[in-house]
């Protein structure tokens, strides 16, 4: 099943 | 106080219209340098950037305020803009409003309502991505447009110093492989192989605003966020994409 990220994992 | 005179209203339009496809409301950072915005879609899912600086524009006076906008309201005032408008910007700080002006046959004015739209203070996040791809807008709107045929989702791979946009859906797939040396190719900076997969509306959003002969620079990897940088009118527009992964 895929899944929509958000960018706020990116933002570290 | 804000001036800005821009020569081609109908530019102008493009990059108001870019961003309001993803957001509803923004904040544009003006100082004596330029104008420049970050935001971030309400779903976190994609992040607008635009800078302009001052160069972009005629004239160009400022000193440093924050200035929000509806951005439905403000890109319905640009639909209005004739071909050969030019078009002023001035904020009124005593009545709160940026006005918007037309000149062309006539000086029309329309007075913006400011929203207390906070800076974000966001940061495009410096990801190093090991692959950068300069291509013509028009071919790679059209791979996409191939993709709507057959999913919601697309993916962007690079394959063997190709690069692919591949959908495929529950009956059928599309594919475009642009090489190297294809003519709407300016230049492949290929580091690995890489693979993301994206939802296609948020891509054709971001495209929007390039015309067919402009140039996106396309930065990707496997499983991260891509990264689209074009120029409109002197302004330049950078947008994130969050990746959807299989979980």
């Amino acid at each position: 099943k895929a899944k929509q990220l958000t960018l706020d994992a990116f933002f570290k | 106080m804000f001036r800005a005179v821009i020569s081609e209203a109908k530019e102008f339009k493009k990059v108001i219209d870019a961003a309001s496809n993803l957001l509803d409301e923004i904040c544009f950072e003006v100082n004596e340098e330029g104008i420049k915005a970050r935001a971030m879609d309400p779903s976190h899912v994609a992040l607008v950037s635009i800078d302009i600086p001052k160069e972009a524009f005629e004239e160009y006076e400022a000193d440093v305020h924050d200035i929000g906008v509806d951005l439905e309201a403000f890109k319905k005032i640009m639909n209005r803009a004739k071909a050969k408008d030019k078009l002023i910007l001035e904020l009124d700080e005593e009545k709160n409003k940026l006005n918007v002006i037309f000149k062309g046959a006539a000086t029309r004015k329309f007075a913006l309502a400011l929203y207390d739209v906070s800076s974000s203070n966001l940061q495009v996040p410096d990801i190093e991505y090991p692959n950068e791809i300069l291509i013509k807008a028009g071919p790679f709107v059209d791979a996409l447009k191939d993709a709507d045929l057959v999913n919601d989702h697309v993916t962007l791979k690079v394959e063997d110093g190709k690069f692919i946009v591949y959908a495929k859906g529950d009956l059928n797939e599309s594919e475009t492989i642009f090489e190297e040396d294809s003519e709407s190719i300016i230049s492949m900076n290929i580091g690995e192989n890489a693979k993301s997969t994206f939802n296609l509306e948020y891509l054709r959003d971001m495209t929007k605003a390039a015309s067919s002969s402009d140039i996106l620079k396309i930065y990707l990897g496997t499983d991260m966020p891509v990264k689209i940088e074009y120029d409109v009118a002197g302004a330049n527009l950078t947008f994130l994409l969050a990746p959807r992964i299989e979980s």
